[in-house]
């Protein structure tokens, strides 16, 4: 019966912002393109109950109302990459070969409550 | 400690065994051959969502990372010793850049020959040889090579090219001691050899053989597949 606050919104899961100057890590001598890399991360809370943009499952969702009822016994869905883009990178090796190299999933795009 | 810096670790993660240190790093505006600006660009652009990372449409075959690996061959002499009107070329890529997890699935020889205006012949005949073991000064030099390619080019105002697949010659030049490069081999075919060059054969060395033929670039274009940087069986985003 006691009131359930909702969890203030920006604590809520979702994607944060952090871009790497490759100039800030030393890497512009071998790094051509591109300047930097978006390292974006997901953090927040999945909280009860779960809205539509949170991308829950329907077991994220059912565990939200598990650990409404039992926080210390059941915890929270995790807050997690659920697109992510590929980056590109073009550098010189150690022989001064010009390499191209394409990462898969390496750009978060967007959270949810897994 | 630095083997565990987090650094070393992260790029380990990318597929580098380590912070690459290129030797002309400190020279700028070093070239880039406009073909990976191209794939780079197209990579960042706004279809990048569509284009699967893990294949190089360009070249149609499984592969996420390209290299052009430099020539490091050298100008062998000012004459063939096996064709006294030719000058000849050593090519050497040194494969070992890539890693042994790596699955080569492509490596094309791309030559290039840069005409120079009012000097020079305007075709060559152009043969290549894969060369099998060293062979000592004064034997047959015949013996330690394989021919792979003769045509005969046509120079032109805009740079010529020539691609040749070497990829299941390059896969082997990943094993240790197995790489003895390639030969180029040069014939001028509508000019006289000593219209070309200031001196005779029988000069003991070359003043400036090279500064009569077109400039010659090799590259050897290598895709290759790191497998635990692309996932087979990636469902594509519906």
């Amino acid at each position: 019966s006691a009131v359930h606050l909702p969890v203030t919104p920006s604590n809520v899961c979702k994607a944060r912002r952090l871009y790497i100057d490759f100039k800030d890590v030393g890497w512009q001598d071998w790094i051509i393109a591109p300047q930097g890399y978006m390292a974006n991360y997901c953090h927040g809370e999945c909280p009860f109950p779960l809205s539509e943009s949170l991308n829950g499952t329907n077991h994220a969702i059912l565990q939200t109302l598990v650990h409404s009822l039992d926080p210390h016994g059941t915890p929270q869905p995790c807050c997690v990459p659920i697109h992510l883009s590929p980056i590109s990178m073009l550098y010189y090796d150690n022989n001064d070969n010009v390499v191209l190299r394409h990462y898969q999933d390496m750009v978060v795009d967007e959270c949810g409550c897994r | 400690e630095e083997a565990k810096s987090p650094e070393r670790l992260f790029l380990g993660s990318l597929g580098l065994s380590g912070r690459p240190r290129p030797a002309g790093s400190q020279q700028p505006g070093r070239h880039v051959p406009s073909a990976l600006w191209r794939m780079f660009r197209r990579s960042e652009g706004d279809h990048a969502e569509e284009s699967d990372p893990c294949t190089v449409s360009e070249y149609g075959v499984r592969g996420n990372i390209i290299r052009y690996v430099q020539d490091q061959g050298r100008l062998v002499s000012g004459w063939s010793s096996s064709c006294r009107a030719c000058l000849e070329k050593q090519l050497y890529f040194n494969m070992s850049v890539l890693q042994p997890v790596e699955l080569l699935s492509l490596a094309q020889l791309e030559i290039t020959f840069h005409w120079k205006l009012l000097q020079g012949p305007r075709a060559l005949s152009v043969s290549l040889y894969q060369v099998i073991r060293a062979t000592l000064r004064g034997a047959d030099p015949q013996a330690g090579r394989r021919l792979l390619l003769s045509q005969s080019v046509r120079l032109q105002h805009e740079p010529t090219s020539v691609a040749v697949d070497l990829t299941a010659l390059a896969e082997g030049w990943r094993k240790p001691g197995r790489n003895y490069g390639l030969l180029l081999e040069l014939l001028p075919l509508d000019a006289e050899p000593e219209e070309l060059l200031p001196f005779h054969p029988g000069n003991s060395l070359p003043l400036e053989p090279a500064s009569a033929l077109p400039l010659v670039q090799a590259s050897l274009v290598a895709v290759s597949l790191n497998p635990h940087q692309c996932r087979s069986g990636r469902r594509r985003r519906r």
